[in-house]
């Protein structure tokens, strides 16, 4: 791991005295190295590491007696302060019902992840009210009725020959008219070049008027994570992120692309495949699996 | 036209950052660069045009490996599709059903998810679109019983292909991974030689966790090929090649869409273009 492997490069040094620029340097491509192999991306790589460096050419690594740890400490602070060192909660203000919006690439987690807030939110004294928007995949409106019955929340009888901005808006007065206070709604996985699709995102955003629009990514997203972020806020826009499958053994360095990219706070993290698998995000467990 | 430059440290910055923005992982990407930062080094003049020739031969040789025709031949010939959560498993079951079907092959699904909501009626609706019979339970059933009802009926039917959706699972857990081997195991009781394909489905906007996929379903139970899926989108899926190359699995498919028909054969050649214009 990273830890090891900086103390490899500055133990070569050990008896050589003061550290000089050569060697925090040597320990800087380590750290690279490791967000790269972590999936961050290469430019976010590059602007990250040049903040470290600031910090890593000064006193307290070149005469720390722990170089190592000093750089790893610096590099894990710096790395919390990206991702979003104080927790941002669920925006649930204005009128009643609260639209919240889910939106992102296909297979993300989008579905099960609208289920599992609405779990979260009804245990918490909400009544959620769910809205399956995906009229294109087959058997989706399927698949959200029966997580909906699953969590025990009441669901919009969306039909296939609807549209989704329309199905937003009804559900949206249907939930008012049954004294629901939030509504959950799920859209078609889409891909950011889909310029029909990011209407239509667009068009559900303008209609109802959502308090959150949640970017649902998968952990294991690659370097492409800055494309299809930095897209999703520029023709959507975006308020918060939930990160999925990060129970697996991916090191999860979209996150810090996509927050980097965004500036859009990561809320939740989908746990498991299990409906109440969704977690408040807390940086410092991710930015440790992010080292590696 | 453009004028042949000679490739200096800039290129060499340029080049690294294409090939690892397309997921091609950073180990991978230096053993390529390493013969041409070395003559740059040495202070030998290299053209950028030969450079990225050698670097798509080089990358070709990686996709290069044995490809047995496809379908296996088999009577049935038996295909599971497995892969992480979401990937496309299933949705790709349907087009390579489509494919199989204008080739004139009479196939039959198994729906071996039993897990997940509405995965059954997922799989049934496709069935109907594309034109094949879906063998299930109910959901919740044990997914290597639906794998026995599934070959006896293919079997039974002198069906030529049997197509096997699993759930999707994460390499890392035990349970879902011995339950896949399980699964595999049925199969071959019921069909000799069965499965006589396992597929590992990888999402093109995957990054290098897709080693590790490989390796631990590899682990678990045989892997034969990868199909690629979602490079309609603008991730290069670079990490095909890592995992074709270290584990060797020839990529037969790439999906290019939610359509029936959006799959085409993999093309090496377009592919590495693709990777490096
Ligand atoms: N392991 C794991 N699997 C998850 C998690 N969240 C969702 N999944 C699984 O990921 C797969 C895809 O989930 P869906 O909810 O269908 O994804 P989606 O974004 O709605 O997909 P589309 O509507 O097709 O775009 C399913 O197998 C889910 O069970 C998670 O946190 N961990
Ligand atoms: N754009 C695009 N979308 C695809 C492609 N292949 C699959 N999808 C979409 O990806 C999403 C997930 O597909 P599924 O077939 O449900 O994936 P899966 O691996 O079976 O999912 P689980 O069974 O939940 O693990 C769906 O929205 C599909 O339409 C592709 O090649 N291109
Ligand atoms: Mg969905
Ligand atoms: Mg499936």
């Amino acid at each position: 791991n990273l830890s090891d492997r900086l103390e490899g490069v500055f133990q070569k040094l050990r008896g050589k005295g003061k550290l000089t620029k050569e060697d925090v340097e040597r320990g800087l491509r380590e750290v690279r190295l490791a967000l790269l192999e972590a999936d961050v991306n290469y430019r976010v790589v590059k602007n990250f590491v040049e903040r470290v460096r600031e910090r890593a050419l000064g006193a307290e690594v070149l005469e720390s007696l722990t170089p190592a740890q000093q750089l790893i400490k610096i590099v894990h602070e710096e790395l919390i302060r990206t991702l979003g060192e104080t927790p941002a909660p669920l925006d649930l203000g204005g009128p009643r019902p609260v639209p919240l919006l889910l939106v992102g690439l296909q297979g993300s987690g989008k579905t099960t992840t609208a289920a599992k807030l609405a779990l979260f939110l009804r245990k918490k004294g909400h009544r959620p009210y769910l809205v399956p928007a995906d009229v294109y995949r087959p058997a989706a409106i399927d698949q959200l009725k029966t997580l909906a019955e699953k969590v025990g929340v009441p669901v919009y009888d969306t039909q296939p020959s609807e549209n989704p901005v329309d199905i937003a808006r009804k559900a949206l007065v249907e939930a008012k008219a049954q004294g629901r206070d939030v509504v959950i709604i799920d859209t078609a996985g889409r891909l950011h070049v889909d310029e029909a699709m990011m209407a239509e995102a667009a068009a559900i955003k303008e209609a109802v008027s959502p308090r959150e629009v949640l970017l649902v990514a998968d952990a294991m997203t690659g370097q492409d994570a800055v494309n299809m972020a930095r897209s999703f806020q520029e023709k959507v826009g975006l308020t918060g992120v939930i990160l999925t499958k990060v129970e697996g053994d991916a090191r999860g360095g979209a996150a810090l692309s996509i927050r980097e990219v965004t500036g859009v706070p990561i809320k939740f993290l989908g746990t498991g495949e299990k409906i109440d698998a969704l977690e408040v995000f807390y940086p410092d467990r991710l930015a440790s699996r992010i080292l590696g | 036209f453009e004028v042949d430059r000679l490739v200096d440290q800039a290129f060499l910055e340029e080049l690294e950052e294409l090939l690892i923005t397309a997921d091609i992982g950073i180990e991978t990407v230096n053993r390529l660069l390493e013969p041409s930062r070395r003559k740059l080094l040495l202070g030998e003049p290299l053209k950028v045009s030969e450079l990225k020739r050698s670097l798509r031969e080089e990358i070709l040789r990686m996709l290069d490996l044995p490809t047995p025709p496809f379908p296996p031949e088999a009577s049935p010939a038996v295909v599971f599709f497995i892969g992480v959560n979401g990937v496309g498993k299933t949705t790709t079951l349907a087009k390579v059903a489509w494919h199989l079907k204008e080739r004139g092959f009479s196939v039959l699904a198994v729906a071996a998810d039993t897990f997940r909501a509405a995965a059954i009626e997922q799989l049934v609706t496709w069935g109907e679109r594309v034109g094949f019979e879906v063998i299930r339970q109910a959901q919740g059933a044990d997914p290597g019983a639906v794998v026995y009802q599934g070959l006896e009926a293919a079997k039974a039917r002198g069906v030529d292909v049997v197509l096997v959706d699993t759930a999707g699972r994460l390499h890392t857990k035990y349970n879902l991974m011995e339950e896949l081997k399980k699964m595999v195991r049925v199969a071959g009781k019921v069909v000799p030689e069965a499965p006589h394909e396992n597929i590992l489905v990888l999402d093109a906007t995957t990054g290098q966790n897709a080693v590790s996929q490989a390796k631990l379903f590899g682990q678990a139970v045989r892997l034969d090929s990868l199909i690629l899926t979602k490079m309609d989108g603008t991730a290069k899926g670079g990490i095909a090649i890592t995992v074709a190359h270290l584990f060797r699995l020839p990529i037969r498919f790439v999906g290019l869409g939610e359509k029936m028909e959006d799959l085409a054969p993999f093309e090496p050649r377009a592919f590495v273009q693709a990777l490096m214009p």
